[in-house]
């Protein structure tokens, strides 16, 4: 762990008082390859560092009995500075059924955050509408129809042959006849250098008026974090994201490019493959994953 | 390497964020540059050459053609954690194998996930190769073992098994996965001939964790990296390839059945300064 590691570095000094430029150097260098080991993007960690270094070399270490775990501590509480609130507050529309539009790359875990966010919102007394707006890949149209049969809640779908603009659109007038206070929108995964896809996207953003548009990101995502993250929010100004398959062992440095990328909440977190696998997002707990 | 006119420790640096950028890693990141150093470089072009030959090399070892059975049926069985393409690549597979004139069985080993069997059951009827399913909750030791009394009965040339994806670190899913396997060997000599682990190109470091623990509990023989059509530069593999010998046999590039190219160390290396 990165308290191991720097506890060896510091080991190795005797002396108290000033810490030399070369100790702040390596340590600067452990937490470096401890970040980039997380996942977080090369960048960040350059940004990350040069602030952390500030900090390092200033009197809470120098003039700590404990340089090293002092030097973790200020880490930490850097990492969760950026990490930002615990929250997972969604915003409600003014008027009207509130629309949640979920986008991201393929194979994220969208189809299913849009079940596990159905469920959630309905276990607090809301009334919400799954709508099914992948008419690309095989059977995902069915797959929301299983999950949404598995709740014993409602998926609207206009079959494959739809165009998931007109199938979007169709969705908020059928909430508005049906009374249903919420539309959760599962929309194709897509890549970010598709730009007729993202341009889609926007035209579902146009006819919807999203009160949130989560992007949905798998929490093993390496150093292509920031290109997707950009890219989504440029397209669509997105409102939170989701960071999905945290129950595996990927440290999820993502989190923290997305954070220091785009400043974007992350407002929950999926936890497993099960409807009830959705958590609120715990900054402190990412930010001690990331530091392994 | 445009506009740099000679070769210095902030070239060093560059090229060093050009590799992590794409999740190569730090250790085989050094262990590249230091080998490059010592080849002492004189020029921007030749340093880039120079990282260029030594990923390929070690990427040379690594390349590899699908393992084939030469007179029985083939059983290729495609694991790999949740969302990664497997589902998609077998039915590319399908259709490649369809192409050269080979009888495919296709069998629908993921009872788990909705609509998993529906969707390889999509995929069967476009290529028009057969399908072998159970019900969803089925075992999935059941339908593989069912497939293979196929494949005997009719020599059919490839079986291709889907399986659910899971996570590495869940030992129950992973013993699940295990028992497929028993399955094939015990149903037919020398099965699975392939064991393929699908990669998703925009995964980080926990490709390596990946491919070393399925390696562990399936014996892994073969990866493919899929959606390498996005911007990720899927340098896991290079990192795999250098620490567990892994060889990287097919390319993912897209969605659609002709998107499926052969794996090229000397194209993939190339392609990491684009
Ligand atoms: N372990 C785990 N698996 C997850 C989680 N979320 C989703 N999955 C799995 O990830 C895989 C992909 O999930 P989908 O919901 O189909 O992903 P998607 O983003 O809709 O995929 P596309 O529509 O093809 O872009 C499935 O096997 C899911 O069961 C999670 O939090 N943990
Ligand atoms: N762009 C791109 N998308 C791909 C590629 N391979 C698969 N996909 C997409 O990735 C998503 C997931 O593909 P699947 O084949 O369902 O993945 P899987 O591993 O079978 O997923 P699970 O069974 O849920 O674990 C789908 O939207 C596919 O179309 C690829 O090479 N490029
Ligand atoms: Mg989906
Ligand atoms: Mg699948």
């Amino acid at each position: 762990s990165l308290s191991e590691k720097l506890s060896a570095v510091f080991k190795n000094l005797r002396r108290k008082g000033k810490l030399s430029a070369k100790d702040i150097a390596l340590t600067l260098r452990e937490i470096r390859l401890a970040l980039l080991e997380a996942d977080v993007n090369f960048k960040v960690v350059k940004e990350f560092i040069r602030r952390i270094k500030e900090r390092a070399e200033g009197k809470e270490v120098l003039e700590s009995l404990t340089p090293a775990q002092q030097v973790v501590k200020i880490v930490h509480e850097e990492l969760i500075g950026i990490m930002g609130e615990s929250s997972n507050q969604l915003e409600r529309a003014a008027q009207g059924p509130t629309v949640i539009m979920l986008v991201g790359l393929q194979g994220s875990g969208k189809t299913t955050t849009v079940a596990k966010l159905a469920k959630h919102l309905s276990g607090n007394g809301q009334n919400p509408l799954m709508v099914a707006a992948d008419t690309y890949r095989p059977a995902a149209i069915h797959q929301l129809n299983v999950l949404g049969e598995n709740l014993k809640l409602p998926v609207f779908d206009m079959g494959a042959e739809a165009d998931p603009v007109d199938i979007v659109n169709a969705s908020v007038s059928r909430a508005k006849s049906a009374n249903y206070d919420t539309i959760i929108l599962d929309t194709a995964g897509r890549l970010t250098c598709d730009t007729e896809m993202m341009a889609e996207l926007s035209r579902m953003k146009e006819k919807t008026s999203p009160a949130e548009i989560l992007l949905v990101l798998d929490a093993m995502t390496g150093q292509d974090a920031v290109n997707t993250a950009e890219a989504f929010h440029r397209e669509l100004n997105i409102s939170g994201v989701i960071l999905t398959k945290l129950d595996g062992d990927a440290r999820g440095g993502a989190a923290l490019s997305i954070r220091m990328v785009t400043g974007c909440p992350i407002k929950f977190v999926g936890v497993g493959e099960k409807i009830e696998a959705l958590e609120p997002f715990y900054p402190d707990r990412m930010a001690g994953r990331i530091l392994g | 390497t445009i506009g740099r006119t000679k070769v210095d420790e902030e070239l060093y640096q560059e090229m060093e964020d050009i590799l992590i950028g794409a999740d190569v890693g730090v250790t085989t990141t050094l262990k590249i540059i230091e080998q490059v150093r010592e080849k002492r470089p004189q020029e921007p072009t030749q340093l880039k050459d120079f990282i260029v030959e030594e990923i390929s090399l070690i990427l040379k070892h690594e390349e590899g053609k699908l393992n084939m059975s030469e007179e029985s049926p083939t059983v290729i069985m495609v694991v790999g954690v949740n969302g990664t393409g497997k589902t998609t690549t077998i039915a590319k597979l399908a259709a490649r194998f369809k192409a050269e004139g080979k009888s495919v069985l296709l069998a629908a080993a993921d009872t788990f996930r909705a609509a998993a069997i529906e969707q390889l059951e999509i995929w069967a009827n476009r290529v028009n190769v057969s399908l072998i399913k159970h019900q969803p909750g089925a075992d999935p030791g059941a339908v593989t073992y069912d497939a293979i009394q196929s494949i005997k009965a009719r020599n059919t040339d490839v079986l291709i098994v889907d399986t659910a994806g899971r996570l590495h670190t869940k030992s129950n899913l992973m013993n699940e996965l295990a028992k497929v396997r028993r399955v094939c060997q015990a149903q037919l000599p020398g099965a699975p001939h392939e064991v393929l682990l699908i990669l998703d190109a925009t995964c980080g470091q926990n490709g390596l964790l990946q491919a070393k623990q399925f390696t562990e509990t399936v014996g892994v023989t073969g990866l493919a990296l899929t959606k390498l059509d996005g911007t990720a530069k899927g340098g896991i593999v290079i990192a795999i390839s250098d620490q567990l010998s892994l060889p990287v046999k097919l390319i993912g590039c897209g969605e659609t059945l002709e998107d499926l190219i052969d794996f090229s160390g000397a194209d993939f290396s190339r392609a990491l300064f684009e």
